[in-house]
Formats: C-alpha cells, structure tokens, sequence
C-alpha cells in the first residue's frame, strides 16, 4: 500500500483545488512562514480520520473550512481525499479489490464530516481501522507535528511512554 | 498486553541506542522505565551521554542535542514498525548545520532500509540540498495557499 | 492591586499593537482579558489578524507568526519597563528571513529608545550579520565550554 | 546602572574562569549545538539569585556544579560574577558608595549557595532586590529563555497572564 497523492480543496488556506504528489524517498517542502506547509500535514491527518479539534490547532472541527481572505468569500465545505496505490492487495476485505483507492472527507458548515471510499460512503470508524492496519493513521507517531518534539521534551515521563505503546 | 509492551520497549531500546550513537558520533544512551515496576503504569525516561560528556537525564542537555535525541527516539519506534508514510514538520529548526548534515544522513539511511514515502516540512537550506524533489508553498495571493514545483538551486528564494 | 494591573494592560496593549503592525507589515492585534471580569483573575488571550488575513486567536496561527506575534508581546512588556539586560536564546529559531531582518529591525529600535544591553544567542545567519559583535562558545576540549571573540565575515564557520 | 561583565568558574561546562563583556547595543552568540551558549544565559540568572532548580534545567541547585569531562575531574564548588557599573549612582542604599558592584555567588557541594556584594556577605534576599529595583532580576521576562516563547504559545490564558504582571 502506497500513498500517491493527496488533494484539498477548501481546506484551511488552500482555497482552490490543490494537488500534492507524493513519491518514492524524501519530498522537501518549503516555503515562508504562514504560507500554509503545516496545514498540509494536517489535511492529511484530518483525512485519515482526526477527531480531536485540538489537534489540528482549533476551537472545532468546522474551522478547517476556508474562512475567507482579503478578496475570497468564505466557503462552506472543506474537502480532502488521498489516494492510496494498493496494486499489492494488500488493503483490508472491503476495500481490497481495486488497484486504487480514494479516501474522501468532506465537512460541511452546519453538517458535519462525511467519508467516502471509492465513492462508496463508508463510516469514519472503518477509514480509521484502514490506515491503522496499515501501520499508519492520524495518530502514528512519523507524522510529526511543528513542535511536538519540544512537548516529547518537556512531557513528564508518564506522558511520553504513549510514544512506546504506539510501537507495540 | 504486558508482554507485548516488554517486547516493543527492548526493539526500541535497541534502536534508540544504536541511532543515537549514529547521529552523535559516539556516546552512550538508554530508555529507562521509572516510577513503577508494571510496565503499563511505569514512566520513560531516557539517559544519554554523548562523547566526552557526563551521562545525564535528557533535561539537563542542550535544547539541539534534546531534539536529535528525540529524533533517534522517534526513528527507533519507526523502525520497529515502518509506515507507508512519514512527514516531519520544522524537527531540524534547533540543529546546527553540522547534526541537520547527520539528521539527513539518518532520513536515507531509512530510506534504503524502508518503502516508506517521507515529506519534510524545512526553514533549513541544508536540509532541502539533500531532498529528492522540492515543492514550495506560496500565498501569491494574501491568505491563499498554492503549491509549485521547485527546482532545487532556486530553493534559496522562496524560503526567504 | 487593580488599578496597576488594568494601567499596565492599557500601556502593554498599546505597544503590542504598534509592534505587531510593525514586524507583520500591517494587520490588527489585541491582547484581551478573559475568563473573568476581574483583572486579577482573568486569562490573557491574543488576537491577531496578519495582513490580508482573517482574525483569529494566537493558536490557529502558523509558527513563525505565532513566533513573530509572542516577540511583540514581549517587547510590549518590555517597552512598559526597560530593563538593563536582555538575553533572547534562539528565538529566530522558527522565523524564515523576512521575518528575522523584520525582528532584527525591531531589536536595533530598541537600541535607538533604550539604554539596554541586548545579548542575542542564535544559529541563524542574518541575525548574525546584524550584531554589533559576535561571541563564539566553542568546546575545543570535550565537555569544556571556552568563550572566543569572532570576526563576523568568519562567523559562518562557527555557526556549522 | 549597566552590567559590563560576567565572569564564569566551574559553572557548568564553564570549567575554566571565563569572561564574557557585556557592552552596549547587540552582542551575538553563536557556536555549535551542546557547546554552552545556553549556559551563559544559565549564569547570569543563577548570580542574580534564581531559587528554582528546574528553571536551571537541573533536579538540584548542585547540578550547576562542573561535573567532569573526559580529561577533567569534577569540581566541589561553582561561583558566577557580575560586574555593575554604578557610576550614576541608583543603586539601592547599603549598596550606592562605590562606582562598581561586584554580585558574587558561590555554591559548595553539600554546603549551599553563598552570595557577596563587594566582598561583603549579602542575604540571597538583599540580592534579589537588588536587581528587582533595577528592573531586571532571574524572572525578568526580558531574560527569554530556549523554548519559553513556544511555552508560552501553549500556555493557558491563566498562565499567559504572569508576562503581564511582570509589566505592572
Ligand atoms: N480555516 C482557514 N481559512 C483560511 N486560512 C486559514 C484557515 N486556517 C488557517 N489558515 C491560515 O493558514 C496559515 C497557517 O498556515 P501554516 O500553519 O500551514 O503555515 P506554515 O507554512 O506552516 O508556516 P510556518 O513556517 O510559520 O510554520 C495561517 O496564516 C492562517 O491564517
Ligand atoms: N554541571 C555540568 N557540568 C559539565 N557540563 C555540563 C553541566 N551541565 C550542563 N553541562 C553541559 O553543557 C551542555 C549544554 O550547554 P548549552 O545548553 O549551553 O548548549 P547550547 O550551546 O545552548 O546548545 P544548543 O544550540 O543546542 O541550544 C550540555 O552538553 C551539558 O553536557
Ligand atoms: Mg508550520
Ligand atoms: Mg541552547
């Protein structure tokens, strides 16, 4: 199972769809402060089925919608999917019967987030289940978030053996 | 449940150790579990000694050689169970040119030993040398992000 | 008691506008009191709006902003009483090169308003260039800290 | 009042006496990871009377105590020096006759903290106020430590408040 691109749409502040190809090896992304790098990194956790606002630094989910800039108007949904090449069949029964699969959220103002694998509605519990048996998920300890190494410091010992458990 | 919290915690361990001698040319050190004897309620603490220092509790090291510590930390349980992906955003702000050279050096060496598909979020010119491919983020457009392919030697503008 | 509290939040608010439009080329910013109405009590909150920008808390912003935004609040504080020394230790850490030439404009302001001695501790390149004289810490001998004077054109070495 | 001076002995890596210059203006340090920069920082808020541990980044004041290296042994005390310029005469009464203060502190294994003014014996406490009245001190937040800032990004409202009333 691989991970080959990852597309937002109304997502924080990329507005207009927007492709990010993920290839083989190390992809360098650069860019000025408050360009919008780490709301990448948090569109990807947030398709793979985030459920803690807090985590995505806000007061609730609904603040991942675009909010508007200077000559945009707000937008009412948000939109992510990631596709994921599974030539290998190695994804879990249910889903493991194309060469591809699309995982889709999408949030609306007022609704709610809604999940889609190739285009089949699917519940967050089982997009969750999908990555976590492969090893990967909203909460797997590679995706590092801008400044969680300072809080591995400073964590008192108790909090920092979740990283342990996340190995076992 | 015990067990095979006992089991992980050795791999890692092992790992930790070897990565952190790696990235510190030399030294010394071990994940401890304290405050209790029940590996499910017990704390970690981690001991690190690096060449020619005293061995000590990971607080009392400078704040880059903490974050390279945390890196072997994070890479150790990595190894145990590679993911498909791995995205790391901004961990070599705290290094100096020479342990961001090292950190790079540690990010190929899992990319030999893995499948896993890495994107790395940096401030850092050295770190984007050593990168296979570049995008940049921009926000031509106040408040609006944009993503574009960027040619390595033209790096040095957009970080700026 | 009260009265201290509230004159001190006018003056600090006032100067952490000012220096928020400063080092952010524009925008609108205000600390505000919540939680209680009794200044006593109540938390400190921070809104900012970044040029172009929607207005939020401090925790939706990107690192460096929320970064640039915490040194106005500090220099806020610190233009509210001037102290003899100040010591910044790798505050640029999360700054890209606009916004460290932004911070170092605003640190050679404070040289023009106060009589402080600044010591500014740093990895980064442009904040180097723009002291009046630079220190090195080397360990030559490991594990012994020895303090040299450095040529800002060799500066760069020293960094690496 | 201006501080011209910090002379370090046996304070951390600091093992040998070492002099830092404290001029007008920007002083810049730089120098590799784990080579001592931090440790500057360290002395100049340990001889203006800091009483936490934890803001030393140590479990114990005696952590402060040079505690060897591979060619050289331990030592038994620590001692940090700065050097006032009173020349515009501000400072507070007992301490105003002369044109230079010299605040010395000494830590001895297994003895504690002893601080000097010119050579006088002086309480921690009269130290402590010394530096108080001159708007300074450890807890000035115009003494900005590694990693403070992104503490402070992260703090509670509650616990923000405390920048504030230092400024009051
Ligand atoms: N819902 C939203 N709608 C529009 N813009 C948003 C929304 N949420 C966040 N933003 C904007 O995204 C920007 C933050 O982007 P991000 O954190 O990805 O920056 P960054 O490139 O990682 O910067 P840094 O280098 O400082 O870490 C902020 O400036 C914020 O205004
Ligand atoms: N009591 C002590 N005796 C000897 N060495 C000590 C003592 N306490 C700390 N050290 C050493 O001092 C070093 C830390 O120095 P410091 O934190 O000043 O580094 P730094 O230059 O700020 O590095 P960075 O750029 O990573 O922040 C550590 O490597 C540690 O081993
Ligand atoms: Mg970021
Ligand atoms: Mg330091």
């Amino acid at each position: 199972m691989q991970f080959s691109r990852l597309r937002l749409t109304g997502f924080k502040s990329f507005v207009d769809p927007t492709d990010l190809m993920i290839s083989t090896g190390l992809t360098g992304v650069v860019g000025p402060n408050g360009c919008g790098k780490s709301n990448l990194l948090e569109a990807l956790r947030w398709v793979m089925g985030e459920t803690r606002a807090k985590a995505m630094r806000g007061g609730g989910m609904e603040d991942v919608i675009f909010a508007g800039a200077a000559s945009r108007p707000a937008r009412n949904y948000a939109e992510v999917s990631l596709v994921i090449d599974n030539q290998d069949r190695v994804a879990p029964a249910g889903f493991n019967d194309s060469d591809t699969l699309e995982v889709t959220r999408r949030i609306t103002r007022d609704v709610g987030s809604a999940y889609k694998v190739n285009s089949k509605d699917t519940r967050a519990r089982d997009v969750q289940m999908l990555f976590a048996d492969a090893a990967t998920g909203a909460t797997s300890p590679a995706l590092v978030r801008q400044g969680q190494i300072a809080e591995l410091i400073n964590a008192k010992p108790q909090n920092r053996r979740k990283v342990l458990e996340d190995a076992a | 449940g015990r067990e095979r919290l006992l089991t992980a915690f050795e791999q890692v361990n092992a790992n930790f150790t070897m990565l952190f001698t790696h990235l510190f040319g030399g030294g010394e050190a071990n994940l401890v579990m304290v405050e209790s004897d029940d590996p499910l309620e017990a704390g970690l603490e981690i001991m690190c000694q690096p060449p020619g220092k005293k061995l000590s509790v990971l607080s009392l090291m400078s704040g880059g050689e903490q974050t390279l510590t945390c890196l072997a930390l994070i890479f150790a349980v990595f190894m145990a169970n590679p993911s498909p992906i791995c995205v790391l955003d901004e961990v070599d702000a705290p290094l100096d040119d020479a342990n961001v050279t090292r950190f790079c050096d540690m990010l190929d060496e899992m990319c030999r030993r893995t499948e896993t598909r890495f994107l790395v979020i940096t401030h850092h010119a050295v770190t984007m040398a050593r990168m296979d491919r570049l995008f940049g983020v921009t926000m031509q457009e106040q408040g609006v992000s944009q993503l574009v392919s960027v040619d390595l030697k033209r790096a040095e503008k957009l970080v700026a």
